[in-house]
C-alpha cells in the first residue's frame, strides 16, 4: 500500500481552506524558502500518525498546531490532516481498496481518529499502519535537525540504539 | 539477552559497512562495540576510513565526513527493519555536490521499494523526485503549495 | 556595572536590529533582556518578525529563520568591535538560495573594508569572493591548493 | 594592514611541501569536497595567532598538528604556519612596511615564534595583533559549527556574551 494523498486544513500554516498533496509511490520532493512550511508538512504526517506529543510537531501544545489566522486571516476552528491510501495490494489489513486516516483537533485540544470516515480510536489507527509506517525508534522519520544529534551522540547512548532495537 | 544483542548488532553492523561504502566509494566504516565481551558496559564507537585516508574514530572526520557516517548509520537502521514509508526533512546539510549527488542516488534506489518524501533545499536532491512540490508563504502568513514540472532541471 | 552592560547591550542591539532588516527584508528582530530591571538575572530573548509574520520568540522559527537570525547576532557582535580579518568556516547550512544570496552580499560589502576569508560549498556564496581557492586532498593524504578562475561562475 | 600571504609546512594535512596561500584585500573563498583540507587552513590561522589549546584546532594535544604521514609519506618533524602581512599603513605597530609572524611546533609539543624570523614570545605576537586580529569573545573566527551552537544557545548564556562583551 502506498500513500495516495495527503490532505490539511487549519493545520499550522495552512491556513483554512483544504490543501491537497498528491504524492508518487516513489520519490516526492519538496522545496522552497526558509519559513515556507515544508517542515509544517512533515509535523502533518507526524499528526496524523497518531504522535502523542506536540512538541515533536514544535508546538507547545495541540491547541498550537490550529492555524493562528497568520496576518489578519481568521484562526481556524479546527485542524485536520487526512492521509489517503492505496491499499489494492491489502498490504493494510482492512477490507478496502483506499483508505482515508484522518485526525482533527479542536481548540480545546480534543483529537477525534476517523478510518474511512467512521471514528476510530487512536489505538485502531496505531494498528492498522503499524507494520507499513512505522519502524522501532521511529526512525523512518528523520526531522529537520536529527542527523545534527546523531553526529553529536556520544557512544553510549549510540550503543542504548541498539538496545532498543533489540 | 546478550544474545538478542549481538543478533542485532552483526545484522546492523553489516548494513552499515554496506551503506558507507556506497556513500564513501572506496571507504570502509564499521561499528564497534567497546566492550565486546559485556556490550552494556561499554558504548558503540564508529570506525571510518574515507578512501586514502586511515581509519579513525568518527569525531577526527570533517564536518561533512561526519554528516555521512551518520546518514549511513540512519540508513542502516531504517534497513534494519524496512517500512513502507520514510520521510527526510534536510538531512543534506554540510554536505558537498559529489556526496549530495551520492545520498541523492541512494534515496532514489531506495523509493524504488519504498514510498519517500524528501524536504530539501538542494537542486541535486530534488532532481531525481519523481514529483516535486514548491511551497512558499504568502504575505498573508499561509503557506501555499504547487506542483512543479521536473523536466527543466538539470538532472 | 549594569551601567557597562546597557551600553554594550544598546549598541549590539541596534547593530542586530540593523542587520536583521538586511537579512530580512521587510523583516524586523530586537534583542530582549529577560529582565530589564536587573539584567543579571534575566536572560537575553531574541524577538523576530519575518515579514508577514507576527513576532515570535526566536524559538518557534523555522530551522532557516533561526539560523538567519542567529547570523544577524553573530554580525552584530563582529561589528561591535570590528576587526581587520574575518574567518567565517561554513556558516551558510541550512539557507534557502535567496538567504544565500543575502548573505553572500553582506559579507561581499563587509569585505571592503576588512578582510575575509570564506570556507563554503555554496556557489552562490563563493561567486562573491575576489579570489577563490579549491582544495583536494589526494591520495596520499595531502590537501593541495590550487586557484581558481573566478570569471567562468555564475554570478 | 592586511595579510598578503599564509604559508604552511607539515600542518596537518597539508604535507612535507611548502604551501602558499596568498590572500585577496577583499574577499578570499575557499571551496573543495569534504575532508579536503578546508578548516584545517582555518585550524592553521587559529595556530600561527596563538591559540593556547590544541582542541580549538580539533587536535589532542600540539603533536596532532604535525602532518602524520597520511598514506606513506614520512611524517613531518615540526609543523609551521607563516602570515605575511602588507604594513605599507604601518597598523601594525612595528617598523616595517612587511611583517612575517610564524609559529613553529615540534613533535615534542615545543612552539617557537618568529616576528620577521626573529625569535619572539607569544605575547609579543598577540600584543602585536590584538588591534587588528582579534575580537574580545574571537567573534571574528566563525568556526565550522559556530552558527549551530549560536542557534541552540540558551537565553542565559545568551545573556552571558554580552556580560563578557561589556
Ligand atoms: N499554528 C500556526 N499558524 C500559522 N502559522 C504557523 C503556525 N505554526 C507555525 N506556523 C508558521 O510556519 C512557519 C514555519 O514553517 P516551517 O518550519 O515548515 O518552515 P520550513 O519551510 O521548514 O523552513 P526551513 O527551510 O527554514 O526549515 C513559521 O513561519 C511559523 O510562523
Ligand atoms: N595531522 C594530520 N596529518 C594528516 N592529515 C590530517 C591531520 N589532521 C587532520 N588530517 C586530515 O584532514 C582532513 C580533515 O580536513 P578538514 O577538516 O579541513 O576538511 P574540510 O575540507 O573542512 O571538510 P568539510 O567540508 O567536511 O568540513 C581529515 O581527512 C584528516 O584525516
Ligand atoms: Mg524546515
Ligand atoms: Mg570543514
Amino acid at each position: 500500500a502506498y500513500v495516495s494523498k495527503i490532505e490539511l486544513r487549519g493545520f499550522k500554516s495552512f491556513g483554512n481552506s483544504k490543501v491537497s498533496i498528491p504524492l508518487s509511490r516513489g520519490l516526492t520532493a519538496i522545496v522552497g524558502p526558509n519559513g515556507s512550511g515544508k517542515s509544517n508538512v512533515v509535523d502533518a504526517l507526524c499528526f496524523v500518525l497518531g504522535r502523542m506529543s506536540a512538541k515533536l510537531m514544535r508546538a507547545e501544545r495541540f491547541s498550537d498546531l490550529l492555524f493562528n489566522g497568520g496576518n489578519g486571516q481568521r484562526p481556524a476552528p479546527f485542524a485536520e490532516v487526512s492521509l489517503h491510501f492505496n491499499n489494492e495490494d491489502s498490504a493494510l489489513p482492512i477490507n478496502s481498496t483506499t483508505v482515508a486516516i484522518s485526525r482533527r483537533v479542536d481548540r480545546s485540544g480534543k483529537c477525534v481518529y476517523r478510518i474511512n470516515k467512521k471514528r476510530a480510536s487512536r489505538q485502531e489507527i496505531v494498528d492498522l499502519l503499524s507494520k507499513s509506517m512505522s519502524s522501532p525508534g521511529g526512525y523512518n522519520f528523520i526531522m529537520q535537525g536529527d542527523v545534527d544529534r546523531f553526529i553529536k551522540i556520544d557512544p553510549f547512548d549510540r550503543r542504548i540504539i541498539i538496545d532498543d532495537l533489540a | 539477552k546478550k544474545e538478542v544483542f549481538m543478533q542485532t548488532f552483526n545484522e546492523l553492523s553489516q548494513h552499515f559497512s554496506k551503506i558507507f561504502s556506497e556513500l564513501s566509494p572506496g571507504g570502509v566504516a564499521r561499528l564497534v562495540l567497546e566492550n565486546e565481551e559485556s556490550p552494556f558496559e561499554g558504548g558503540l564507537e564508529i570506525d571510518a576510513k574515507p578512501r586514502g585516508k586511515e581509519i579513525t574514530r568518527v569525531d577526527v572526520l570533517s564536518g561533512g565526513e561526519k554528516a555521512l557516517t551518520a546518514l549511513a548509520f540512519i540508513f542502516a537502521l531504517q534497513h534494519f527493519r524496512p517500512t513502507a514509508l520514510y520521510v527526510l526533512d534536510e538531512i543534506d546539510a554540510h554536505l558537498d555536490p559529489q556526496n549530495l549527488h551520492r545520498i541523492a542516488e541512494l534515496i532514489r534506489r531506495s523509493s524504488r521499494e519504498s514510498q519517500v518524501i524528501l524536504v530539501t533545499l538542494h537542486d541535486s536532491m530534488m532532481s531525481v523526485a519523481d514529483r516535486l512540490f514548491g511551497v512558499t508563504m504568502e504575505k498573508s502568513g499561509i503557506s501555499r503549495l504547487f506542483s512543479v514540472e521536473l523536466a527543466g532541471l538539470a538532472a
